[in-house]
C-alpha cells in the first residue's frame, strides 16, 4: 500500500469519526445530508459484498466493517435519534436522491469491467458514489451559517477522494498497474465535484473567515 | 491478476 492511499483511507476514516463526533457531542446533524448519507449506506453495501468472496488482509475487512458500520450509525441518529433527528434541516435537503440510483445501476449493466453479480454491483457502487455527495453540496450552498465541523467534514471527504487519483497515479507507474478506467473515471467526476467547495474552503482558511458559498 | 487490481481498494 502505497502512502496516497494510506493518507487517503485515514482522511476518509477521520471525515466519519468527525462527523459523527459532531452528531454525538453537539446531538446535532444540522447542515448534514441525509439523502448524502443514505447513497453511502447503498455505495458500501454494494462495494463490499465482496467482503464475502474475498479475502484481502485484515485491514481491508476492518476498514470496510468500519464503513458499513458508520454509514448505517450516521443514518440511524439522523432518523431516529429523539434529539438530532430535529435538528436535520429536512425542508433545505430536497434532492430526490433516489432518482439517482437507477440511472447509476443501468450504466454499471452497460459498462462493466466484466458482466458478473460481484463486478457490475462494484461498477454500480463507483458510479453511485461519484454522484453521492450532490445532495450535501447543495445543502451546503443553501445552509447560511456552515459550521467547522461540517466544513471539515466534506473537505476531508473530497482530500479521501483527491488522494485516491494520487494512489492511481502511482500504481499505474510504480506498481505497473493496469489501467483502470471505470475507477479512473468515476473517481475523477467525483473529485471535480469538490473543486467549487475546495475552493471557498481554502479561501476562507486563508483569510481566516467562516466558510461561506455564494447562493 | 486484473481483478486484484483496484479491488483491494476502499
Amino acid at each position: 500500500m502505497n502512502i496516497f492511499r494510506l493518507a487517503g483511507d485515514m482522511s476518509h476514516l477521520l471525515s466519519v469519526i468527525l462527523l459523527l463526533l459532531k452528531i454525538r457531542t453537539t446531538k446535532s446533524c444540522a447542515g448534514i445530508s441525509l439523502k448524502t448519507q443514505e447513497l453511502y449506506v447503498v455505495v458500501f453495501l454494494a462495494r463490499y459484498l465482496n467482503l464475502f468472496t474475498r479475502y484481502y488482509s485484515f485491514y481491508n475487512t476492518v476498514m470496510k466493517l468500519v464503513f458499513i458500520a458508520t454509514s448505517v450509525c450516521i443514518v440511524w441518529y439522523m432518523r431516529f435519534h429523539k434529539v438530532v433527528k430535529q435538528t436535520y434541516n429536512k425542508d433545505l435537503d430536497t434532492f430526490r436522491h433516489y432518482v439517482v440510483i437507477p440511472p447509476c445501476f443501468l450504466l454499471a449493466l452497460l459498462v462493466h469491467h466484466e458482466f458478473t453479480v460481484m463486478e457490475v454491483l462494484w461498477t454500480f457502487s463507483l458510479y453511485l458514489e461519484a454522484v453521492a455527495i450532490l445532495p450535501q453540496l447543495i445543502l451546503l450552498q443553501r445552509t447560511r451559517n456552515i459550521d467547522n465541523l461540517t466544513g471539515n467534514y466534506i473537505f476531508l471527504l473530497g482530500a479521501y477522494r483527491a488522494l485516491y487519483l494520487l494512489n492511481w497515479i502511482y500504481r499505474f507507474f510504480m506498481e505497473k498497474a493496469q489501467a483502470r478506467w471505470i475507477s479512473w473515471i468515476s473517481g475523477l467526476v467525483q473529485t471535480a465535484l469538490y473543486a467549487d467547495f475546495f475552493y471557498y474552503y481554502i479561501k476562507s482558511w486563508k483569510n481566516n473567515e467562516k466558510l461561506k458559498l455564494p447562493a | 491478476n486484473a481483478e486484484s487490481n483496484v479491488h483491494d481498494e476502499l
